[in-house]
């Protein structure tokens, strides 16, 4: 069952 | 700030459409228009806003500022405006408040509201600029009923681009469904056209819980885009007149 990612592990911090 | 818009239905629309996803916001505001970015509670998606200074008339912004307000207080509001009135944001430096006034175009009723702004500590982040293996441009109204038809069976769609089309897959307890669209061009209706680009096949897997949620933008604009590569968050976006633009990332569901 695949997991939900996060937004953060692919947008980093400005 | 001061700022003016013709018609207050585009503000209702767009704080509708992202009010049930992000709560407490910065209203980031410069010469160059008044920008919004908030992540949801569970930080699986990201709303982006932008109301480029173009889509006012007049548009003043002497020093930068954040206006953080609650979108159920502005809603609450923003009940009090018709669409077709002519809605105007005022803030001054350093504000405690930000000023709404709604004026009827045919009669002379002015309303006028302030709202209590809050501190909102919210970590911004740096979007990439990216090049997307496939970009779907369909009816807004298309992309809303696929979403809504499958969520009815599954908690996920799985969406897969190939030079064939898009194809939308969701598998659930009671059965399965798919949706296939293949690029289409209406001569009568440019609008209801799907356009679809592509520089590599696409497979990823997306809740369909936010998709649905998105889809509370759609009466801003006739047309969606999907952009899409593999591992990358979706970018679901709602042009606006002017540049302006209301955009949803959505993180992906990855592996087993």
């Amino acid at each position: 069952r695949p997991s939900q990612q996060t937004i953060g592990k692919f947008f980093g911090n400005s | 700030l001061e700022a003016r818009l013709e018609q207050a239905a585009m503000l209702k629309r767009v704080v509708d459409a992202i009010k049930d996803l992000v709560q407490d916001c910065n209203f980031d505001c410069n010469d160059s228009g008044i920008a919004l970015q908030a992540m949801d509670n569970s930080h699986v998606a990201l709303v982006s806003m932008m109301l480029k200074s173009e889509s006012f008339s007049p548009f003043r912004c002497d020093r930068n500022i954040a206006l953080g307000i609650n979108l159920t207080s502005l809603t609450k509001v923003l009940r009090a405006a018709q669409g077709d009135d002519i809605l105007t944001l005022k803030a001054e430096d350093a504000p405690d408040v930000v000023n709404l006034t709604f004026e009827s175009p045919e009669s002379d009723r002015l309303s006028e509201y302030d709202i209590k702004l809050m501190d909102i500590d919210q970590e911004h982040l740096g979007i990439p600029d990216t090049e997307y293996a496939a970009t779907i441009t369909l009816p807004s109204s298309e992309f809303s009923r696929i979403t809504r038809d499958l969520s009815a069976l599954s908690e996920s769609v799985a969406i897969e681009c190939t030079k064939e089309g898009v194809k939308f897959t969701c598998t659930g307890d009671i059965g399965n469904g798919s949706v296939s669209l293949r690029q289409h061009t209406n001569v009568e209706n440019d609008a209801k056209s799907v356009d679809i680009s592509l520089t590599e096949p696409v497979a990823l897997t997306f809740s369909l819980k936010y998709l649905v949620n998105f889809c509370k933008a759609a009466g801003l604009s006739d047309r969606v885009r999907l952009c899409l590569s593999n591992e990358v968050p979706l970018l679901v976006e709602y042009g606006l007149s002017n540049n302006s633009y209301l955009r949803f990332y959505l993180a992906p569901k990855i592996g087993d």
